[in-house]
């Protein structure tokens, strides 16, 4: 049975910061 | 036998087992925010960001895919992703939500409700690491 990493199923968005 | 488009990952199947950062086993349809929070605390180098949905549409592509905008973080940047209308987002103490939860239901068996503009989902950025 396959084990995934809990961060596989979390959208990775990295926000361009600006300051 | 559930019938997985070859873009929606194998592990939204209801079943499907997560491996939690402090090494601790659970079904995907059990997870709940404090296991992404706590896992994220453990981590060294992912932390969890609010993405609030700012708006859903369809996609010029095709009728299976939408595409969802967030705004991200406390900067508040704009992110839009192109998904299928299936693929679940998770929503901080809500659980999974989709643009079409029938569908992702009928896909996957995953239990799912509507994502909506307002909600905030869970959604990952780098530390800064100094």
């Amino acid at each position: 049975v396959p084990v995934f990493p809990w961060h596989s199923l979390v959208p990775f968005l990295a926000p361009t910061q600006s300051d | 036998s559930t019938v997985v488009p070859p873009s929606l990952p194998p592990y939204f199947i209801k079943g499907s087992i997560i491996q939690l950062a402090d090494g601790e086993l659970k079904r995907v349809e059990d997870l709940k925010t404090e296991d992404f929070i706590q896992s994220a605390e453990i981590s060294s180098e992912l932390k969890i960001d609010s993405s609030t949905v700012e708006r859903i549409e369809g996609s010029h592509t095709s009728p299976n895919f939408a595409v969802v905008q967030f705004s991200v973080g406390e900067h508040r940047a704009q992110v839009s992703v192109e998904v299928l209308v299936e693929y679940p987002f998770f929503v901080f103490g809500q659980g999974w939500s989709s643009c079409c939860p029938d569908r992702t239901t009928q896909l996957l068996e995953l239990p799912c409700t509507k994502l909506s503009v307002g909600d905030v989902c869970i959604s990952l950025t780098l530390k800064n690491l100094r």
